[in-house]
């Protein structure tokens, strides 16, 4: 038999219940699901499908709340995208002389003020020109009027892979609630005279906890 | 999608059945990207005497239930049967796009009965 969900109250209370407070539209067709979303999904689906039943209780080698692949406590693991990119010119290929800073932006009002961050991890591509002997500094700082303190510096030795910095305890207080938006400046310089880098894209994987929906591990029955 | 119950309306002993959510059928599959459905399952089943002693995997079943279906058996009247409920459950985790643009991968406890029993 199938039942299709009459939508009103059961549909609402459901969604509620899922932490979604109303059901989102259709699916951005834009936005290609993140290689990075897929892993976890899968690590973590894996591990849930071989927890089932009839084999080890999930208990047993299932952390409740806990983000196997990346190794934090948490129950909600969002791909957020920089909302920055939209409005930043154009920029050359390669360009000498000061290199570009960049303003991205994270809208993390989705994210409800009861949960508790555990991971806020910048994940960047750069376009260069060219290698550049000595590898490259990045530095991220607040984005506003007047030009914030830097607050995070990182080597960084390649462009080839995603650069990856963690803004929690750096750019982010550790046990501060999460803002309703975040803006960044990033600024790429290579160490030694080269061609600048040009940033192709930016976006933040947070993770956090809801406490009021993780109860601790449920011991097996004696 | 549910497995009919047999047997008329309690549909013999208390034991997990079959139930398929289906996220097309809810009309979420536009925005929930995987897993397309889920074994929900669901509990359905008599509580009365001797389903009520045992419970899945051979655990005791609970004194309280046996007592409850004791003293069904020797006067109805007075409490009903024990129900048949989940005894144990198993996570699930959905990866889907919220109303941000974000792709969300949300762990929900408690989502699927993998075993019921008599309380």
């Amino acid at each position: 038999t199938y039942a299709p969900v009459p939508p009103g109250p059961a549909a609402a209370a459901l969604l509620q219940a899922l932490g979604l407070p109303d059901a989102p539209r259709d699916a951005p067709t834009s936005r290609p699901v993140p290689p990075v979303m897929w892993r976890l999904f899968r690590r973590r689906d894996h591990q849930e499908a071989r927890a089932g039943p009839r084999r080890t209780p999930p208990g047993a080698n299932l952390r409740p709340c806990h983000v196997e692949g990346l190794g934090v406590p948490g129950n909600i693991v969002r791909h957020v995208p920089d909302r920055g990119a939209a409005a930043r010119p154009p920029e050359p290929s390669s360009a000498a002389g000061q290199c570009p800073e960049w303003t991205v932006v994270f809208d993390l009002s989705a994210v409800e003020p009861a949960e508790r961050p555990s991971q806020a991890r910048l994940e960047l591509r750069f376009a260069a020109a060219e290698a550049t002997a000595g590898g490259w500094e990045l530095s991220v700082a607040p984005a506003g009027a007047s030009p914030g303190p830097v607050l995070l510096r990182q080597a960084v030795p390649t462009l080839g892979t995603p650069v990856r910095a963690e803004l929690l305890g750096a750019a982010w207080a550790r046990n501060a609630s999460t803002p309703r938006s975040l803006r960044l400046t990033l600024a790429l310089r290579p160490r030694a005279p080269a061609y600048c880098a040009r940033l192709s894209e930016a976006s933040l994987l947070l993770v956090t906890l809801d406490p009021r929906l993780c109860h601790p591990l449920t011991r097996p029955r004696r | 999608e549910a497995e009919p119950a047999v047997g008329g309306s309690s549909g013999g002993a208390c034991r997990a059945r079959r139930l398929y959510v289906s996220f097309r059928e809810v009309g979420w599959h536009r925005w929930v990207i995987a897993p397309r459905g889920f074994l929900a399952n669901y509990c359905q089943g008599k509580c009365a005497l001797p389903a009520a002693m045992s419970e899945p995997g051979g655990a005791p079943a609970l004194n309280h239930a046996v007592l409850r279906a004791l003293m069904h058996a020797a006067a109805p009247g007075a409490a009903g049967l024990p129900c048949c409920v989940p005894a144990r459950l198993s996570p699930i985790s959905v990866l889907f796009f919220d109303n941000s643009d974000n792709v969300v991968l949300r762990h929900y406890e408690d989502m699927v009965v993998d075993e019921c029993g008599c309380r």
